[in-house]
């Protein structure tokens, strides 16, 4: 599932 | 990474730059707000202190040394270029930014995903940004100036907000479990600001419009 803390989008 | 996100970073990255080139090309910055910038160059700041120790991919790391370093030159040379400083509305761009740095740091305090240093200070730059453009909206309404705001500008800054805004809604329907709540509030709040923005530039524009015609 999408993990929030992982910060791909800028 | 989908086409929204991808043509939502390219209309941002092109904003600053389109208005960076701007100023260069007319010398000034007349009507552009220093506080909206620097608050601009704090979140990034804020925002990508990852840089240095994890690696997305070429392109993450690529996009975000771009928006720091044009979000700086902008700061510069509104503060220090020779020409570009004295056309710098100084006594009309006065809006308190530690009201609204201050509240963005407690309420990242308060709400965020993780209590980790790098996490609180990411929380804090997405606050931020959704108010960034608040001195530049007052400044606007003051002195209706949008010589250097040109409507280019406008456009790719309204065009960043819609495609970051259709990226979410496309990775909540094709991402199991994407939920970001923190990002959509805030993001939500920055596109109604912005909107409230764009309607001040129409107004400005039609207002120097009136006056430029030939009687």
């Amino acid at each position: 599932a999408f993990d929030p803390t992982t910060k791909d989008e800028l | 990474m989908n086409i929204f996100r991808f043509a939502g970073d390219m209309t941002h990255l092109c904003s600053i730059v389109v208005l960076l080139l701007k100023i260069e090309a007319t010398k000034s910055c007349a009507g552009v707000s220093l506080r909206t910038q620097e608050l601009y160059a704090v979140v990034f700041v804020s925002r990508y202190l990852d840089l240095f120790f994890t690696f997305i991919s070429v392109y993450n790391t690529v996009m975000k040394v771009f928006f720091i370093t044009s979000s700086f030159c902008i700061i510069w040379y509104m503060r220090h270029h020779r020409i570009v400083s004295q056309t710098y509305d100084r006594e009309q761009d006065t809006f308190r930014v530690a009201f609204l740095v201050v509240p963005c740091i407690f309420l990242a305090l308060l709400v965020n995903h993780e209590f980790s240093m790098v996490e609180v200070l990411w929380t804090f730059s997405i606050y931020l940004e959704s108010v960034a453009i608040l001195p530049q909206l007052i400044l606007l309404q003051r002195t209706f100036n949008v010589d250097t705001l040109t409507s280019n500008y406008v456009f790719l800054l309204g065009a960043y907000r819609a495609l970051y805004i259709l990226n979410w809604l496309y990775r909540y329907f094709t991402e199991p479990g994407y939920s970001q709540w923190i990002v959509w509030s805030s993001g939500t709040l920055q596109t109604a600001i912005y909107c409230d923005f764009f309607y001040y530039y129409v107004v400005s524009w039609r207002k120097n419009e009136r006056l430029s015609l030939p009687s």
